[in-house]
């Protein structure tokens, strides 16, 4: 049955190509086809579909281990949301604001970009849309001292979730972590075992940069959960695959547009399933 | 370094006598790997793999002391070769004010850019002109007018409910009006197969046009980068790519892959968020640092 040997090499490089063109990356595809040769050895693996379920079953495995909610368990609940510039943190604060809106009453934002030019006032925008209140101060300001402040004033107004924003940075902008290190240090100070999600926000279109992204802001800060964005335009994430594995941090959520509704909790099924879609 | 993992596959292939043309194939898989890991496209690796095949079985190598360095040697030239171009600077011939317009993904930095390049065309002497054709994202306008008050620079305000055509339109007979000679149009962030945003970016080509259309593209981008140059290029036609945030550490393989599907050059970097982060593009730098 030697012609099927040929097929095989076939079939794992259009396999391979898939992967990486999914942004996995060489090594992350590299170690998956490994993975999967003993079990597509085996005489029942006997087409390319069988192979494919195979892949979808070692790669779901290890998104399933991501697949971690977020449990609302404090009141109030702190977000912080951080990540490189453009990647969707201040439009995914506005929809995760109207994502766990249900039985909530009052939500706050607080604009700690104080840097890039009106970031405050889209932040602004997002809290009208959301029904949230602002807690800003001037551009320029502290974004410490932005974030004490809406600390006390969650705790003042009894609100029940508190989202803070913080200006994009390179991870290897060593004063730029620092100054997230501050800001977690004076919320933690002022609210023990707040921020309660340190949230990195990843942009699908990210290729293998997003995994140095995710281990310094992790290093820096303990990262408790990814939301991944514009998972709506061609690029698929694959990303994700080697940060679960590499790093463990889990995907709480994914973002699918630009509008108020468009986040979803992360469904590794779902994501597999339009991965290879 | 890509040089380190050659000599180490050199090493233990040099110990069987004269290099063949199989031990060749394995510094092209190294090299292969490095240009994966540095997000170039997975088609147009396979494609330079091939282009610089014959050079790396060729005597240069194979006659060589030091194999290793001449295989990153070719492949640095080539690339080069492949990213390098005359044309990098961005047309300002035409009656004034020559319009450029700036289009692209989400986030990718092109509001910052349109900003970066006014102070830039400033200090060169000329008199810019900018509008912020983006009625969707919330205070798109305001950041560009922010910016563009930074650096004294003269810009459209829109009125309530106009489209971004009408936007364009009103700008340059401002512009036209003060004696501007180059009007800077920002663009919203869309999706390339965004049916209804490309078309709104395919009639202000048809009206305004403009002398140059740019594509801002975010220097980490990954694989994706093909179909978003491929289809922007297909749509509109890209005069020239500027690509942004090569302040961080991606090693910024998007740009070969943009240069190879659509055949214009890379003009200009953005080096930072701050407005004077601007720098003209080397191909060198940009080959040495794709290969890592
Ligand atoms: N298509 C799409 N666009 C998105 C998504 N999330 C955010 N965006 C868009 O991405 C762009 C950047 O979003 P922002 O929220 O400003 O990103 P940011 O990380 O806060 O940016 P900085 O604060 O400048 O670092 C905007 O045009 C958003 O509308 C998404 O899931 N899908
Ligand atoms: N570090 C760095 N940040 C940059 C660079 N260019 C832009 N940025 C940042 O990237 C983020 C997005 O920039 P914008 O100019 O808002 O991007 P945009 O393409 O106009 O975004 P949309 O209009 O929402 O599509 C901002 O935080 C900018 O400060 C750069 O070269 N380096
Ligand atoms: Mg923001
Ligand atoms: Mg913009």
């Amino acid at each position: 049955f030697s012609g099927r040997g040929a097929i095989d090499q076939d079939l794992l490089d259009e396999l391979e190509e898939f992967l990486i063109t999914a942004d996995l990356g060489i090594r992350t595809a590299s170690r998956l086809l490994e993975a999967i040769q003993d079990r597509t050895k085996s005489k029942d693996c006997d087409s390319p579909e069988k192979v494919k379920e195979v892949i979808q079953r070692e790669i779901l495995e290890i998104l399933k281990a991501g697949e971690r909610p977020v449990h609302i368990d404090q009141k109030p609940f702190v977000f912080m949301v951080v990540g490189v510039n453009g990647v969707g943190k201040t439009a995914t604060i506005g929809k995760l604001a109207k994502y766990y809106q249900n039985g909530v009453e009052r939500i706050i934002f607080a604009a700690a970009d104080t840097f890039r030019a009106a970031a405050i006032e889209q932040l602004e925008i997002w809290a009208h849309r959301a029904g949230a209140q602002l807690i800003k101060h001037h551009r320029g300001a502290d974004p410490s001292a932005v974030a004490y402040d809406a600390v006390h004033a969650s705790r003042a107004r009894s609100a029940d979730l508190l989202f803070i924003d913080t200006a994009g940075r390179l991870h290897t902008q060593v004063n730029l972590m620092e100054e997230l290190k501050k800001i977690k240090r004076i919320v933690r100070r002022e609210m023990p075992q707040a921020p309660h999600e340190v949230l990195l926000v990843l942009d699908a279109t990210t290729g293998q940069n997003a995994i140095a992204q995710a281990r310094l802001f992790h290093e820096a800060l303990e990262v408790t959960g990814i939301a991944l964005t514009k998972l709506d335009g061609t690029a698929k994430g694959g990303i994700i695959v080697a940060i679960c594995q590499e790093l463990g941090i889990p995907i709480h959520y994914v973002g699918v547009g630009e509008h108020l509704d468009d986040l979803h909790p992360f469904n590794a099924e779902q994501f597999i399933q339009a991965l290879f879609a | 370094s890509l040089t380190d993992k050659l000599s180490l596959v050199f090493k233990k292939l040099r110990g069987h006598g004269k290099l063949t043309e199989q031990n060749i194939q394995e510094a092209l898989r190294e090299v292969r790997m490095a240009l994966l890991e540095a997000d170039v496209h997975f088609r147009v690796v396979k494609d330079f793999i091939e282009s610089v095949r014959g050079r790396a079985v060729g005597e240069e190598v194979m006659a060589s002391l030091t194999p290793a360095q001449q295989v990153v040697k070719i492949v640095h030239q080539e690339l080069v070769t492949l990213m390098g171009s005359e044309n990098r600077q961005i047309r300002l011939s035409g009656n004034p004010p020559v319009p450029l317009m700036f289009v692209g993904l989400h986030g990718c930095g092109k509001t910052t850019t349109v900003a970066k390049l006014a102070r830039l065309l400033k200090g060169n002497g000329r008199v810019p002109y900018m509008v912020s054709a983006d009625v969707y994202r919330p205070a798109a306008v305001e950041q560009l007018h922010t910016l563009a008050s930074q650096i004294e620079v003269d810009f459209y305000e829109p009125h309530q409910g106009e489209e971004p055509l009408e936007i364009c339109k009103k700008a340059q007979d401002n512009a036209v009006r003060r004696g501007c000679d180059t009007l800077l149009i920002d663009t919203a962030g869309r999706l390339h197969f965004d049916e209804i945003l490309m078309d709104e970016l395919r009639e202000i080509k048809r009206v305004i046009p403009p002398k140059e259309i740019l594509l801002v593209a975010d220097a980490m981008t990954g694989q994706d980068a093909v179909n978003i140059a491929k289809s922007f290029n297909d749509q509109l036609g890209i005069d020239g790519v500027i690509l942004t945030k090569m302040d961080g550490d991606a090693r910024g393989g998007a740009a070969l892959s943009i240069r190879a599907v659509t055949g214009s050059p890379i003009k200009f970097i953005g080096v930072g968020e701050k407005i004077e982060a601007i720098e003209a593009f080397h191909p060198d730098r940009m080959a040495a640092r794709i290969l890592g």
